[in-house]
């Protein structure tokens, strides 16, 4: 079963056109595999970039240095999936 | 303690054979209403089962309801299953359903891209596509959102297998897609098509390959309006509304355009909750306010189709 230990979900809000582009050239470019759970669509509306561990640090530098504006949605994926299993079972039981 | 659909926990999310017999308890529970068929079997051979609500009579208008395409938005199936109870449940009680079921049928596939749902609870809960082989490719899966034939390949689509919105190699390939083509051309009289996505608090109507406004836009404008003001006023969650191209992106080769350019007037999809912090991943202690907010939208849409035959 694949682990999403130290992965992150960042929330980000693009100001402007140029920016959104940037988006999209980071997904299609970027070093690590990235996922929008919630695509760029217009300034003012924000985007979910789904980012594993191993890229974080990467995506974050160039988030910063093209002042794109974000913040953590979700500080661990795995946390929030183990939650998730807990809660299952205990159903269950 | 004899299972049945009263002691079932529609609170918490559930595995797919938990799911599959469930389906069989709401069956064995109102058996003059619902009926199990089942229209095809995904890639890797699961049934593709459709709950039919039906209080008789033969070809009558219908809807059609479908949760979880994407397999990893597991908030849906679980509003699928709540609801489909509840159509069960408020017969000859509720006075809009019952009018409703006697006068048209409801056909809700919960569980639409089996393969992924496995998928998403064996090995990788991130999982969206289909699990269909690419000759071509290593990576695995279509967006099965974006295999049908309308504006199919166009722009809002991607060409690339490895990319979450993929196409597929051709309109259609994904069995879990061509199972409802099928039914819904065989049946011939659907009235209503509704995809239950999620997340992102949004109700969309056709087109997502174009930007020219469909011929019905302004009556799908309205009816779209009514639905979300009526949600909000359960607990407040604020949904935006309009064409998908307008309202969100370019998307080509969706369910709701298909149905559409195949006279199903009255096609909608709902992009579910989001609180701003899970994503998709929403607790299930939001299982059931989000299918409750979620169902007064869904009645307008059903009362305003029995109303208006076409």
């Amino acid at each position: 079963e694949q682990l999403f230990v130290g992965d992150q979900v960042l929330r980000i809000m693009p100001s402007d056109e140029e920016q959104i582009n940037l988006l999209r050239v980071l997904a299609e470019h970027a070093a690590v595999q990235v996922d929008f759970w919630r695509h760029p669509t217009s300034p003012g509306q924000p985007a979910d970039l789904w980012v594993p561990f191993p890229g974080l640090q990467a995506v974050k530098v160039f988030l910063e240095s093209n002042n794109i504006s974000y913040i953590i949605m979700i500080e661990d994926v795995q946390e929030l999936l183990d939650e998730e299993k807990k809660t299952m079972t205990k159903s269950r039981r | 303690i004899n299972r049945s659909t009263s002691t079932f926990d529609y609170a918490s999310y559930h595995t797919i054979d938990e799911i599959y017999d469930w389906m069989d308890m709401l069956v064995d529970d109102h058996p003059d209403l619902v009926s199990k068929l089942q229209i095809g079997q995904s890639y890797e051979n699961r049934p593709l089962y459709v709950l039919k609500f039906s209080t008789g009579g033969s070809n009558r208008p219908a809807i059609w309801l479908d949760t979880g395409i994407h397999s990893r938005e597991w908030i849906t199936q679980a509003t699928g299953i709540w609801t489909a109870n509840k159509i069960a449940k408020d017969y000859g009680q509720d006075p809009s359903i019952t009018a409703i079921l006697d006068s048209m049928d409801i056909f809700f596939e919960i569980i639409t891209n089996p393969d992924g749902f496995a998928f998403t609870q064996s090995s990788n809960r991130l999982w969206r596509k289909t699990r269909s082989i690419t000759a071509s490719s290593n990576c695995i899966g279509v967006d099965p959102n974006r295999n049908w034939d309308a504006g199919f390949g166009g722009s809002g689509s991607s060409s690339n297998p490895c990319s979450e919105t993929y196409h597929g190699p051709y309109a259609h390939s994904e069995r879990e897609v061509k199972s409802i083509v099928d039914f819904i051309l065989s049946h011939g009289n659907v009235k209503s098509v509704i995809s239950i996505h999620s997340y992102s608090q949004m109700l969309l109507f056709p087109y997502g390959y174009t930007t020219a406004p469909a011929p019905d836009h302004q009556e799908l404008n309205e009816l779209a309006k009514k639905a979300v003001s009526d949600l909000a006023a359960v607990y407040g969650t604020k949904y935006t509304y309009g064409s998908i191209a307008d309202t969100i992106y370019m998307a080509a080769g969706t369910t709701v355009d298909w149905a559409y350019d195949n006279g199903v007037k009255y096609s909608f999809t709902f992009e579910l909750r989001d609180t701003g912090r899970y994503g998709f991943l929403l607790p299930s202690s939001q299982i059931i306010p989000t299918a409750t907010e979620t169902w007064t939208a869904l009645l307008d849409i059903m009362v305003h189709v029995l109303e208006h035959p076409y």
